[in-house]
């Protein structure tokens, strides 16, 4: 099944809040997924209450020990499974920056332990385009880009967009990817503006479904949880729903 | 006068719209700013219309090949000076992350060559904890903490203290900070809550002004244009008008 980076190099355009909200509707639709999440700042780890003191339990092991994989997998309190980030992952980008195969490594690590035989993964790194994210670029064979609907997201995407380009050069593959807009306020002219900017720019790849603004969304991560326990009935909790329909109906998923 | 270091860990809070519109306020106020924009993505560099094509025109070539800062400084179009950023400054972190002094290196500059003997530095990062936005932390005797009124933002601040203290540890020295809750909506109960929880967590350091959620803030960007040429009148100049003052008369600038 799918194994599905969602980055954006602009910060809090919701990467997080995506994964989140996709991950908890592939397990209440029993599809097992794992999360992995990247970011050193485990905002995500933290809301799936997959919060680890040690970062011996944590993905930086993994980089540090080359601890297997399935081995860090945590149950999370939020009901399905996590490997969780730490703050020791910043270190990663210093440390192995350089090493010679350090890219692929999250990739290879998957391939070998067969971890997404018949599950999809979603990975959620930092904003920054550096070693941890592109590791999940390595390792995805779709790319998920939330953008939210203002000029300077826009800006981000156009970025990503040339990079994207670059690594399919150099890793001879077709990245499949969506955009998919995020915080969407209807009332405002901005938002529409960016919807056709995008449209325009990217056709096709750019999701139907957009992801409105809603404070539902923003709130849930205070009860640690995601959209569906915490507010099911809310705009938020429909637009996610919405958009993991389209998804798989376009075959993104598999 | 003061060095700012305008810095969160936490993504899209309101970093480069703050460093942006404080400027703008500032240059129009004859305080003659610098701005130095840190972060490889180079949005600050790009609304003010500063861009350079080659990273040796741009902050780069200060890390790269110890070239001056004064050097550096262009008269942006949008009416002050600034020291570009370019996409090439995601090498700082892989290159010269484990340099002795790599830390130091922006202050050693800026003290070096007198850089704001009287005129204030405002510097701009990227959101992740690393060399780039750590050497505008240590260039700083001021650190300004943009937080969007939401959960996840609270979680990036709560982090961003304990890194501050742990460097005041280090430096020797106390780090003057201001808390600044950007994108307040007053109709949220979201928005007071986290206003509440901030200001039982750090009281006075909190800025009894908040920067209201405001789609003219937004805008501006895509006109390579602050605040005050884009609307004014509008609520987002009001409110940054109104911390400028707040900052000034606490001595926050001085
Ligand atoms: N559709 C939405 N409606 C309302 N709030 C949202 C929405 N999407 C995200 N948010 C809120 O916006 C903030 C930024 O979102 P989020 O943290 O998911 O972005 P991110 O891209 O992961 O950020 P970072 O770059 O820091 O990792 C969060 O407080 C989140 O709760
Ligand atoms: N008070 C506000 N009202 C409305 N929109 C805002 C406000 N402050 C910031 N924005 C918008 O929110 C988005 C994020 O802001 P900004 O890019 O300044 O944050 P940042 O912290 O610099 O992000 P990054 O972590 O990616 O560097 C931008 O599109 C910006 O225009
Ligand atoms: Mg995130
Ligand atoms: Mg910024």
């Amino acid at each position: 099944m799918a194994k599905i980076a969602i980055f954006n190099q602009k910060g809090g355009v919701g990467k997080t809040t995506t994964t989140l909200n996709l991950a908890a509707l592939l397990a209440k639709r029993g599809k097992d997924p794992l999360v992995i999440d990247l970011d050193p700042q485990a905002h995500l780890t933290a809301v799936c209450g997959a919060v680890v003191a040690a970062s011996e339990r944590s993905l930086y092991e993994f980089y540090c020990n080359g601890a297997s994989l399935s081995g860090l997998i945590k149950f999370a309190n939020i009901g399905w499974k996590v490997i969780p980030a730490h703050l020791d992952l910043s270190k990663v980008d210093t440390r192995f920056g350089k090493g010679p195969n350090v890219l692929n490594r999250l990739n290879a690590g998957i391939v070998r332990e067969n971890l997404n035989t018949d599950r999809p993964i979603l990975m959620d790194a930092c904003p920054m385009l550096g070693v941890l994210s592109l590791n999940s670029i390595f390792a995805a064979d779709r790319v998920l880009v939330p953008i939210s609907a203002d000029y300077l997201a826009m800006k981000g995407a156009a970025q990503l967009e040339r990079t994207l380009r670059a690594l399919e050069h150099v890793l001879k593959k077709r990245m499949e990817r969506r955009y998919v807009i995020t915080r969407f306020d209807a009332r405002r002219k901005m938002s529409w503006d960016i919807d056709r900017k995008l449209r325009e720019s990217y056709g096709a790849d750019v999701c139907q479904t957009r992801v409105a603004e809603n404070v539902s969304l923003a709130e849930s991560p205070s009860r640690e949880c995601d959209i569906f326990k915490h507010a099911p009935a809310s705009r938020g909790a429909q637009d996610y729903q919405t958009l993991l329909d389209e998804l798989e109906t376009s075959g993104f998923l598999r």
